[in-house]
């Protein structure tokens, strides 16, 4: 997957950190520091389409560019920038009663993005 | 999520500036994270507690064997820290009240262990045995009898800790475990368990949602 950079158009992924402490959640989410709720933005051209993990190389977009121009009059064509690699968030919280509650929820932080 | 102009953020142009951004993710990642949790607003603390103990639980907490491996159908499993709350004591006993009624027990919980970790000061050289009462309420609810007990001997002070059985464990499930310890044979001058900030005894419980939960979520 590749990090969103300013100015790139193509399917990345968008990093964003979300702070306890800056949205009033630090003192009853003990650990982490914050939550990063990375999400997946940009393009999706027909030559990258069904590439889970963009290959960088030129030779790869070129002949993609080739299956993709032979592909054009295909019903369907497109496809969306989606998670391909998630990890779990571990949270370390005081529940309502005060007591502490240490959990690891599934799938929330998005490692990587490509095009489906 | 579709913004003004209806286009859904991973298909179009990084149109949106990072403070429109932000105001839109925000909201979006409090809800996240609370849904997860089956929690419908954050809590508010009632009992805030204090850092050493804190620091304390987790550390006996993590003194846990390592390399454990969770079981690969183990579906969402919490550990639970509660402090005690110390009830009806004088120094020939104890009585410890631990709560886990949360809007989790809504849909079950299964207790799958639970240790009980207390702070002794004892006299220099002596050893104690302390009998630990499993105390639950009874069929009408009224009052509380004696599950089981437990027989455990103390040689130096510090933290120590008794695994729990079955009928603690299912204290905790209905929501509410209360223990007394009681010195046995012995005449204290003052009572050995101590409570204060840092010393506060407490029950690490590893629990797993209950399956009626589970439907729901499929």
């Amino acid at each position: 997957g590749i990090n969103c950079q300013s100015g790139s158009k193509m399917c990345c992924r968008q990093e964003f950190f979300v702070d306890f402490r800056e949205i009033g959640w630090h003192d009853w989410i003990i650990q982490p520091e914050g939550y990063s709720m990375n999400f997946c933005t940009g393009q999706c051209p027909l030559h990258v389409a069904g590439m889970p993990g963009i290959a960088a190389s030129f030779h790869t977009t070129v002949l993609n560019l080739l299956k993709a121009n032979a592909a054009t009059g295909t019903p369907g064509g497109g496809s969306c920038c989606v998670p391909t690699v998630r990890r779990p968030l571990s949270l370390l919280y005081y529940d309502r009663d005060s007591n502490i509650v240490k959990t690891d929820i599934p799938d929330m932080v998005v490692e990587a993005c490509g095009c489906s | 999520t579709t913004r003004a102009d209806h286009q859904c953020l991973a298909c179009g142009e990084h149109a949106l500036d990072l403070q429109s951004q932000r105001e839109l993710l925000l909201p979006l990642a409090k809800r996240s994270i609370l849904d997860k949790l089956h929690l419908n607003q954050r809590p508010t603390l009632s009992r805030p507690v204090s850092r050493a103990a804190l620091r304390i639980a987790l550390q006996r907490l993590h003194g846990r064997p390592q390399g454990a491996l969770p079981e690969a159908d183990r579906g969402q499993e919490y550990e639970i820290i509660s402090f005690a709350e110390t009830g009806f004591s004088n120094i020939n006993q104890t009585r410890l009240d631990f709560h886990f009624f949360s809007d989790r027990t809504a849909g079950g919980m299964e207790v799958q262990e639970a240790s009980l970790r207390f702070f002794v000061q004892l006299p220099p050289n002596t050893t104690w045995t302390l009998k630990v009462r499993v105390l639950v309420l009874g069929s009408h609810e009224a009052n509380l009898t004696l599950a089981t007990q437990h027989l455990l001997t103390v040689d130096a002070s510090g933290w120590h800790q008794l695994l729990l059985g079955p009928e603690a464990q299912a204290a905790c499930s209905q929501g509410h475990l209360t223990l007394e310890l009681v010195p046995e044979g012995q005449v204290a001058e003052s009572s050995v368990i101590l409570s204060g900030a840092a010393q506060r005894p407490f029950v690490a419980a590893r629990v797993r949602v209950g399956s009626k939960h589970r439907i729901r979520r499929h």
